[in-house]
């Protein structure tokens, strides 16, 4: 009955362009909210910057090497072993476990099925809009439509009216308002597609990120003392229409500065987007007098090159692809529990020029994994925290290969920190 | 110690040059793996053989080499490796 809720978000493609993390052109008022309740690890690490590999490390806490997976194309659970997973664990602890969205990456990698019914104790929910991502929907400047990378979009006009991460929101509010007359404590994680290529979002958000103010990644030129090998010939975004129409050499052509700065403009829209529905679900949170039984975790699969070294998309070992954002919010640990009425999560418009600067949280500078989630959620949420792996483990169900955070939250530097803010 | 916290990464690659399939290659094509070490000062990277059958990354064949330091390069655009000569693997990252 006490146990604590657990809220997991995870955006896909997100790197650290954020308020909180020090990025002062982007409009990210809603996360940047989440992060002042909550412990914000300024250095933390992918374990392979690709969705399906990174997705499968944290969410087992196993490293690449002991999944066995750094394509697309295998199952943990035929390739390399039966490991446990986060939710599946939480759900042999008396949770209710549900999945909105893009948690697993689909297909092989999840056995089709966002490995149900071992992690989750309904039915995985994915947006009816999906299929349309990658489809022509995005209105060129002749008036036709095609699958472009950047697709601005005036949603009235798209298939079904609407785009996947709003469903996904709207799903995910609907199980908080079943869950909380349950007797049963919840794990709910909900994956959002944006940032992720196509940068399909509403057209409106553009308005934040006028042309004038993009500039170009600091460090645009491909760095001479790069090692080929090391080098990321971001093959996917060049089969996208309007990319493709830039007729770029490969492997080392670069992209037109103008349409740099488009690419990263749209980019930086789609955060902004995003941001609006994590803050929407988390107004909702507060709405359903949920915030004080909920732990909230914030993290992205891995980060996204944006022109740095001369680079797009991720499949790299650099900062800007492995470096992703990591927060906690824990009721009563991270922040005091929120009085009757009191609202820590109340919606912003990131519209609102006047939304005020947000006081920071308290933050960690060491270098932390994301294969650290798995025993670092199970400790918060008060559950026995799973064993260190032998080497190797792959005979072994339940282990985990990242440290775990807890050391971060102890509680007499929260009330020393809080007294001082008092 | 923020010293002591290390982060580690790795990415695979199917051949030493840029092709079509360098993104994202399937496990039969991997031959070589990018092994990361990450700490409040540098980023230390070697690219090995890895032999997709057995799992295993040999880190006696090493294709290329990449160092960075945080303080004097955050933006990791000058690659250090060559003229440390390589350096002896840290200890930590023999096998």
């Amino acid at each position: 009955k006490d146990a604590l809720n657990v809220l997991l978000i995870i955006v896909d493609d997100l790197r650290t362009s954020l308020g909180c993390y020090g990025d002062k052109l982007i409009r990210s008022p809603n996360i940047d909210q989440l992060a002042s309740h909550s412990l914000l690890f300024q250095n933390a690490f992918a374990q392979q910057a690709v969705c399906a590999p990174s997705r499968v490390s944290f969410l087992t806490g196993r490293r690449p090497d002991t999944t066995r997976l750094y394509d697309f194309n295998s199952y943990w659970r035929v390739q390399a072993g039966n490991f446990s997973t986060i939710p599946q664990y939480f759900k042999e602890n008396g949770y209710v476990t549900m999945s909105v969205g893009k948690v697993f990456h689909p297909g092989i990698s999840s056995n089709h099925s966002d490995d149900s019914p071992y992690s989750w104790s309904v039915l995985p929910y994915h947006p009816s809009s999906e299929k349309y991502e990658n489809t022509k929907t995005c209105r060129g400047p002749d008036g036709e439509l095609h699958a472009n990378l950047i697709c601005p979009v005036d949603v009235a006009d798209v298939p079904e009216g609407t785009l996947p991460d709003k469903q996904s929101t709207k799903k995910a509010i609907q199980l908080l308002e079943k869950m909380k007359t349950s007797t049963s404590p919840f794990f709910l994680a909900v994956g959002y597609h944006k940032p992720h290529i196509p940068f399909r979002y509403p057209k409106e958000f553009q308005k934040l990120y006028p042309l004038e103010n993009i500039t170009l990644a600091p460090d645009p030129q491909v760095p001479p003392g790069l090692p080929p090998v090391a080098y990321n010939p971001w093959m996917d975004i060049r089969q996208r229409e309007d990319v493709e129409a830039l007729n770029l050499s490969v492997p080392y052509g670069s992209i037109p500065v103008d349409f740099q700065k488009k690419i990263r403009q749209s980019y930086f829209a789609s955060v902004s987007y995003m941001d609006t529905q994590v803050g929407h679900l988390l107004n909702a949170l507060d709405d359903l007098q949920l915030t004080n039984s909920t732990i909230v975790a914030f993290t992205s699969d891995h980060g996204w090159a944006l022109g740095e070294h001369g680079e797009w998309a991720k499949y790299s070992n650099f900062d800007v692809t492995t470096r992703v954002p990591l927060m906690f919010y824990v009721p009563g640990r991270t922040a005091p529990l929120p009085e009757a009425g009191e609202k820590l999560f109340r919606y912003i418009d990131p519209f609102d020029s006047i939304s005020e600067l947000m006081e920071p949280g308290r933050q960690v500078k060491d270098l932390v994994e994301l294969v650290s989630l798995f025993p670092t959620l199970t400790g918060l949420a008060g559950l026995h925290v799973p064993p260190h792996c032998p080497r190797p483990s792959f005979h072994v169900d339940l282990c985990r290969e990242g440290q775990s955070l807890l050391k971060y939250f102890q509680l007499h530097d929260l009330e020393e920190d809080l007294t001082l803010r008092g | 110690n923020p010293r002591e916290s290390i982060a580690y990464s790795q990415y695979p690659r199917p051949a030493d040059y840029p092709q079509w399939n360098s993104d994202k290659p399937n496990l039969k094509d991997i031959r070589v793996m990018g092994y990361s070490i990450r700490t409040i000062d540098y980023r230390y990277t070697v690219w090995v053989s890895f032999n997709p059958h057995e799992f295993l990354a040999n880190f006696s064949d090493v294709h290329a080499g990449e160092l960075y330091f945080v303080d004097s390069d955050p933006l990791q655009d000058h690659n250090m490796y060559n003229d440390t000569r390589g350096g002896d693997l840290p200890k930590s990252w023999t096998p």
